[in-house]
């Protein structure tokens, strides 16, 4: 199970842009 | 074309859809003790596209909870401090009723939007790590 702050992480990570 | 920095100069949004301008951007932030703003910003993009029916219901609870807690409860936190005493309850209790629709923080987002523009996007655009690397 994730923690919290993973999850965090992740959740920002994947709306920030990608590199183009 | 347009180097990316002065494309960056035309529009918040048009630094966050760059991933070298949001880097930038937030080591600026970083600096100014703010990063959170940022951070913050982007979490609630994130959640959003978490969309219900994808990924379980608990998972989407558990992050609406870590973003409360972590952004939006401390009342001395750079995040709380810009979002309306009405929009806090409102994330409140859709955490705490466990009934968390994507939307539910987009309003907090568009208040953090308006204190960046309005704050930490023109100091940033006259800071020196902009115009170094401009």
């Amino acid at each position: 199970i994730d923690s919290e702050d993973d999850l965090l992480q992740e959740c920002i990570s994947s709306a920030m842009p990608k590199k183009k | 074309p347009t180097p990316p920095a002065l494309r960056w100069a035309g529009s918040l949004h048009s630094l966050l859809d760059d991933r070298d301008g949001t880097q930038l951007f937030r080591s600026f932030l970083r600096e100014e003790g703010c990063a959170d703003l940022l951070d913050f910003w982007f979490a609630c993009s994130g959640f959003r596209k978490l969309a219900p029916g994808e990924g379980s219901e608990e998972k989407r609870l558990k992050l609406a909870r870590a973003i409360y807690k972590k952004y939006v409860l401390h009342g001395a936190g750079v995040v709380a401090r810009r979002v309306k005493p009405a929009t806090k309850s409102f994330i409140r209790d859709c955490v705490l009723r466990q009934l968390v629709d994507p939307a539910a923080f987009d309003q907090a987002q568009t208040e953090v939007q308006a204190a960046i523009e309005e704050h930490s996007y023109p100091l940033f655009l006259k800071s020196d790590i902009y115009l170094e690397y401009a």
